[in-house]
């Protein structure tokens, strides 16, 4: 049996853009503390980790721990017909081979019930590793997406470079050049507008800007982004979702030949 | 030119 109750129902909706265009299939492994996920992209480049603690529920009922197969694209499609206050309800039975999304208007005068197909998933858990990172950037996510978004009309690859000065984005292509600088600036209003550098050694790495471009859907569930680079690892792109949990996604450099 | 890496270079299958 289970069951979980989340009201603020739009999160779950945001969560799916963010990541349905990335993975197209995933399990969903439920547990008593709650759910997660982890899936790579079709080509292995990319990863997505996804975890939505209990504690976020309004009611979370887990008995034993299962895992779920599910198209991202068709859950996609039910949520989507969720209104962004409704309460949304999943519900799911031992051994069943479909899973139920129940969306509750607020004033609780319209009732939907949505059961979805599940799907047998060949996937492994890879092990991520524990690191410490040569340099951690936490910036305003919706600056960022406008970072990537600008770079990637110039060109198909972002350098990022953390040096005492900064965070630098650079690209090149066809039409020239483009260089975007961000210092450190904890001066302002509000917290989540701060650009904060945290950097132990310098570090210079080159990612493709189709992957980077991709995470930014996830700009609707955080005011900020953390992005935490070390030489030889994926550069981990996180954004938390308030007092339940995280998306991160891991992107493999591109290593000069 | 840079080769893209696969995330399986790096972490491991269990």
């Amino acid at each position: 049996m289970l069951e979980l109750r989340l009201v603020q129902g739009s999160l779950l909706k945001k969560v799916l853009e963010s990541i349905k265009d990335l993975v197209n299939d995933a399990n969903f492994d439920f547990s008593s503390s709650g759910f997660s996920l982890q899936s790579m992209d079709s080509s292995h480049v990319a990863l997505v980790a996804l975890l939505l603690k209990s504690e976020g529920f309004e009611h979370y009922r887990c008995d034993r721990n299962t895992s779920m197969g599910m198209n991202l694209g068709n859950m996609s499609k039910m949520l989507k017909c969720a209104g962004n206050d409704d309460i949304i309800t999943i519900k799911g039975d031992d051994g069943s081979d479909t899973v139920t999304f129940m969306f509750e208007s607020p004033t609780q005068d319209k009732i939907a019930d949505f059961e979805m197909k599940l799907m047998d998933i060949d996937s492994e858990h890879l092990g991520i590793p524990e690191a410490e990172y040569h340099a951690i950037v936490k910036m305003p996510s919706a600056e960022f997406a406008r970072i990537c978004k600008d770079l990637a009309s110039i060109g198909d690859t972002v350098v990022i470079s953390v040096t005492k000065e900064g965070v630098k984005f650079s690209t090149r292509g066809d039409i020239g050049t483009a260089n975007i600088v961000l210092r450190q600036n904890t001066t302002v209003d509000k917290p989540e507008d701060a650009t904060v550098i945290e950097m132990n050694e310098p570090v210079s790495m080159t990612f493709a800007l189709r992957y980077m471009n991709s995470f930014t859907k996830a700009t609707p569930l955080s005011n900020t982004v953390t992005i935490s680079m070390s030489p030889d690892l994926p550069v981990v792109v996180e954004y938390k979702i308030a007092e339940m949990g995280y998306v991160r996604f891991y992107l493999a450099p591109k290593m000069e030949e | 030119m840079s080769r893209q890496k696969s995330i399986l270079s790096f972490f491991q299958k269990p």
